[in-house]
């Protein structure tokens, strides 16, 4: 990581949690996070599920949603 | 809506379930009513029967478990995942897990068990979640009073089992409002930290200037506190906090936490008490001046001496012409207050005190 906040630090790691959870994203690092492509994709699979508007990056409308209680079942796939 | 891959059902429509242990947090006589109930909600919609068994292997076997608890698909502790269910089929198929770690209730006071239940039984008998944010299917979490499906879940289940054949007509719960409607009402509308908050019915629009789709979401996923529906709502950014109001009390929020001391009745800024509800509110940056409307008047509220103005109320009518006799919604840009009444939006030029625009009221949705 890049001299990046511990709240980024902290939201990223949400992040990639939930879209292991719900969107199949594989576990393991994924190299630089915010830039690996498969972490982006996941992101605008998400963001196309909740009719956010589908940017790739983890931006404020995105977090949100990732933070509020929800189902276990993935939103997408098996 | 949306299905399993490979549209995973049950090929018989008498169905068996088994609660094989119980939360310590409701009676487990509650838990078997509350079960019960959720099961007859998907009843009503199909031909499915659920017979309960209280041993052996059900279909769909339901427990409560926190952490690991045995399916390789550990919960998370209190909040995040609330529960999960697993599609038709053998064995693990069709079972439903709610974590342990969270508070389960039989009202709003926390996770409400009736609301988590039936929308887990829904996976279990084939439905995925679906992406309309009134629907129960909807995959976060959000309390709400009256039967739980929504259109959007009814046409689901029923195109994998059919409709009841008792022709029982349902009552779903009501949609989402749809942005682009002409003849879409607005119940409140506020800025908040830069961002422009549209409210109606059980939702909200958020809007970002940089961005022309709104974003919609149910009010109590985003404020669990406040009430379904609101009737006004205005912000005062120089103590960057929001103020809801619905009925006689008002809430006063920052970001997402509520103010201690809140929810306050309306009379405490010093209107009568004859008044039960606020219809509109609005604050006007370049006075310090919030306008309260309510029913054919309105007030002046100052908020940096925190009293009402004297003179008050004044009729809508005189003094803005043209608008009609009430408000249903307020905002202020620019110079300019945008008052919604009914399907429409005045743009007021507060300069020249007059009318100058008039638009339908979703065009604050970018319609």
């Amino acid at each position: 990581f890049s001299s990046s906040s511990s709240t980024e630090i902290d939201d990223y790691l949400l992040a990639e949690k939930y879209l292991r959870q719900h969107y199949g994203l594989s576990p393991g690092l994924q190299g630089s996070r915010a830039a690996s492509g498969a972490f982006q994709t996941k992101i605008r699979e998400m963001q196309k599920f909740f009719r956010l508007k589908v940017t790739g990056n983890l931006d404020e409308n995105t977090l949100d949603i990732m933070k509020q209680p929800r189902c276990g079942v993935p939103d997408i796939g098996e | 809506y949306n299905h399993f891959p490979r549209r995973l059902k049950w090929e018989r429509n008498d169905l068996t379930f088994r609660i094989t242990n119980y939360t310590p947090d409701l009676k487990s006589t509650d838990v078997d009513r509350i079960i019960r109930r959720a099961l007859n909600v998907w009843s009503a919609a199909t031909p499915l029967t659920f017979r309960k068994l209280r041993e052996g292997i059900a279909d769909i076997m339901i427990s409560f478990g926190s952490k690991e608890h045995g399916d390789f698909n550990p919960f998370d502790g209190p909040n995040g995942l609330l529960a999960h269910a697993y599609p038709p089929g053998r064995d693990i198929g069709g079972d439903v897990h709610f974590d342990e770690d969270e508070n389960w209730t039989n009202d709003q006071s926390d996770y409400n068990l009736f609301i988590v239940a039936t929308h887990e039984l829904g996976h279990a008998l084939g439905l995925a979640h679906s992406s309309d944010p009134g629907a129960l299917m909807y995959p976060a979490y959000s309390y709400n009073e009256g039967f739980p499906l929504a259109e959007d879940d009814i046409d689901g289940i029923q195109d994998l089992y059919g409709p009841n054949p008792n022709g029982k007509k349902l009552k779903p719960r009501p949609d989402a409002p749809t942005r682009c409607d002409p003849e879409l009402t607005i119940d409140a509308v506020t800025d908040l930290r830069g961002e422009t908050y549209i409210f109606k019915d059980r939702f909200f629009w958020r809007l970002h200037p940089q961005f022309p789709e709104p974003q919609q979401s149910l009010t109590r996923s985003t404020w669990p506190f406040l009430p379904n529906q609101v009737d006004a709502a205005y912000e005062n950014p120089d103590k960057d906090t929001m103020f809801v109001f619905r009925g006689i009390r008002m809430w006063a929020i920052s970001g997402y936490d509520l103010v201690k001391g809140y929810p306050k009745y309306i009379h405490k800024l010093g209107l009568p008490k004859r008044i039960r509800k606020i219809d509109a509110a609005v604050y006007i940056k370049d006075t310090g001046k919030t306008l309260l409307f309510s029913d054919e008047e309105y007030w002046s509220y100052n908020e940096a001496k925190g009293t009402m103005d004297t003179g008050y109320p004044r009729s809508i009518e005189t003094d803005f012409p043209g608008i009609g006799d009430e408000v249903d919604a307020a905002a202020y840009r620019s110079g300019y207050l945008y008052l919604f009444n009914d399907k429409l939006q005045f743009e007021y030029s507060y300069i020249s005190r007059k009318v100058v625009r008039i638009m339908r009221a979703n065009s604050v949705l970018n319609c």
